[in-house]
């Protein structure tokens, strides 16, 4: 289901990133949910090694890809698996973090150097 | 814990040391060079004290670690993002680039910086140290190489995790001991 904008997560808006910050507006999203600006929650995962480079065409629909990544970061992030964007799963993706990727093989791209 | 792919590490005639310097041109005003030259040392000491590998500041030019901060698009391919975001990144073995986002609020002592969005250096330092390793990400929350750092939250401990992982890397320091660990694990839990 679509929720209102004004949700309020743990967080504040004074100790976060502005663009993460705004994937608040996603508490609750689940598997069929279509937000506006959803595709930046999924360059968000695609960045961070969670959705895979063939997945390029980021739109706004919470489909069964992001609900797959949304699971494996939950779990590599030693969350609750639940698949859909709740609280602690919102408050951990906008917090400040490193830039090197959870699924990184090859670390920051080193090949290229 | 968790490896890049492949294990890469620093491969170094024993007893191996690896050295490390500040780019002369990429620097911070906020905070004094001895303040941060103060940090980076106590960070790698954290790590040379759980493995058999020193850490010594030379010149820049020559140092197998090569420490910046730097704004925006710095040409590596991950730009930086501004206050909080993306706090910093570094390279894995043998590269050596150790890059942190000079927009933040660095901070080494949360009592005199009142921001909300204050980052203690020590703690992103410490953690970054750990990917020049080859650490990768962790998943235990209370690890140093867990991702995600809150502003003004202080994490430089190492913990059983990170041990574990740097130490398949690089084997034990002799003078260290997992005792010693937990009980300074144990007095942190309560």
């Amino acid at each position: 289901r679509i929720v209102p904008e004004s949700v309020t997560v743990i967080t504040t808006t004074e100790t976060h990133n502005a663009t993460w910050h705004d994937f608040s507006k996603f508490l609750y999203a689940e598997q069929g949910s279509h937000v506006s600006g959803m595709s930046q929650l999924k360059k968000y995962f695609h960045r961070f090694g969670y959705l895979s480079e063939t997945t390029s065409n980021f739109t706004d629909t919470f489909d069964k890809q992001l609900e797959t990544a949304v699971k494996l970061y939950q779990k590599r992030l030693g969350l609750h698996v639940t698949g859909k964007l709740d609280s602690d799963t919102i408050s951990t993706i906008v917090a400040p973090r490193c830039g090197v990727s959870d699924n990184s093989p090859h670390g920051l791209h080193v090949t290229r150097h | 814990y968790a490896y890049f792919n492949g294990k890469p590490r620093w491969v170094r005639d024993s007893p191996v040391t690896l050295t490390y310097a500040f780019s002369p041109y990429n620097m911070i005003d906020r905070l004094s060079q001895t303040e941060i030259r103060t940090v980076f040392n106590s960070a790698f000491n954290r790590w040379s004290s759980v493995i058999p590998v020193s850490f010594k500041e030379t010149e820049y030019e020559t140092a197998d670690i090569k420490i910046g901060f730097y704004r925006g698009d710095h040409g590596d391919g991950e730009p930086f993002d501004g206050v909080l975001g993306v706090l910093g990144h570094a390279f894995s073995p043998e590269n050596g680039r150790f890059h942190l986002d000079a927009a933040e609020m660095w901070s080494v002592d949360f009592d005199r910086d009142e921001s909300k969005v204050a980052v203690d250096l020590e703690s992103v330092a410490t953690h970054e140290i750990g990917h020049v390793l080859g650490l990768g990400h962790s998943s235990i929350k209370e690890a140093v190489m867990y991702p995600s750092l809150s502003p003004r939250k202080k994490k430089v401990n190492l913990r059983i995790d990170d041990v574990e992982g740097v130490q398949a890397l690089y084997g034990s320091n002799p003078n260290f001991t997992f005792g010693s660990l937990l009980q300074s694990e144990n007095s942190f839990n309560h």
